[in-house]
């Protein structure tokens, strides 16, 4: 495993770890789209089904469980945690995500790297990943006062898929036949879709000032 | 197989 891939995990996991931080400890979810968390907990569920079946490592095995776990657990606190879930802004998170999952899941059936079940699903988490961030960055442009918190969590969750990036070039140079095409578009995809976010907030670092997103 | 060394990702 090379240092792209491990510091983008951990990116990926600072994130996963500063959102549970907010929701657990301030009780709070204010400015967090459950739409994005639901397709992240589909993603999950998707990708991981070969938990049980192909081990990598032990490494790979618990990361898998942490995101899982912590995804799922992020929608139960929304849902059904009677303090959580009233700091919920509902009226703003309103991006239609049952529409995104059908054509992720036609685009997972017509472009796999093999036609089976696991192949399947797999080719559909990663449509979907690229794709689920949209609601929580469409949640981000309607808040008034983003907090410090959901801010560092979209921050670190971009930041996982540029290292990936890094990964994959990395990976392309130092070992033999590595070219997938299906997570590479997509996941260019998904990174380009924090381009906006990424500029205005390092803008408002520099300057010292809270992050807002122009409309 | 050519997907089978991208599946040690998460």
């Amino acid at each position: 495993m090379n240092l792209f891939r491990l510091a983008g995990d951990m990116t990926h996991l600072v994130s996963v770890v500063v959102l549970l931080l907010k929701i657990h400890t301030i009780k709070s979810c204010a400015g967090v789209s459950l739409k994005t968390q639901e397709l992240y907990a589909l993603v999950f569920a998707a990708r991981y089904l070969d938990l049980f079946v192909h081990f990598v490592s032990l490494y790979n095995t618990v990361m898998k469980l942490v995101f899982l776990a912590s995804s799922f657990t992020i929608v139960w606190y929304m849902r059904r945690h009677k303090i959580v879930r009233r700091t919920y802004d509902k009226e703003h998170d309103t991006f239609r995500h049952h529409f995104i999952v059908l054509p992720c899941l036609v685009l997972g059936l017509l472009l796999n790297e093999k036609f089976t079940f696991r192949e399947v699903m797999w080719a559909f988490s990663i449509y979907l990943e690229a794709v689920a961030i949209l609601p929580q960055l469409v949640l981000l442009q309607r808040t008034r006062n983003i907090d410090n918190l959901t801010a560092q969590y979209v921050f670190f969750l971009g930041a996982y898929r540029v290292l990936y990036i890094f990964n994959w070039i990395y990976r392309y140079f130092t070992e033999p036949h590595f070219v997938h095409w299906i997570s590479w578009i997509a996941g260019i995809v998904q990174t380009l879709l924090y381009g906006d976010f990424f500029y205005y907030y390092i803008l408002s670092w520099k300057n010292n000032v809270k992050l807002e997103l122009p409309a | 197989n050519s997907g089978s060394n991208l599946k040690d990702e998460l």
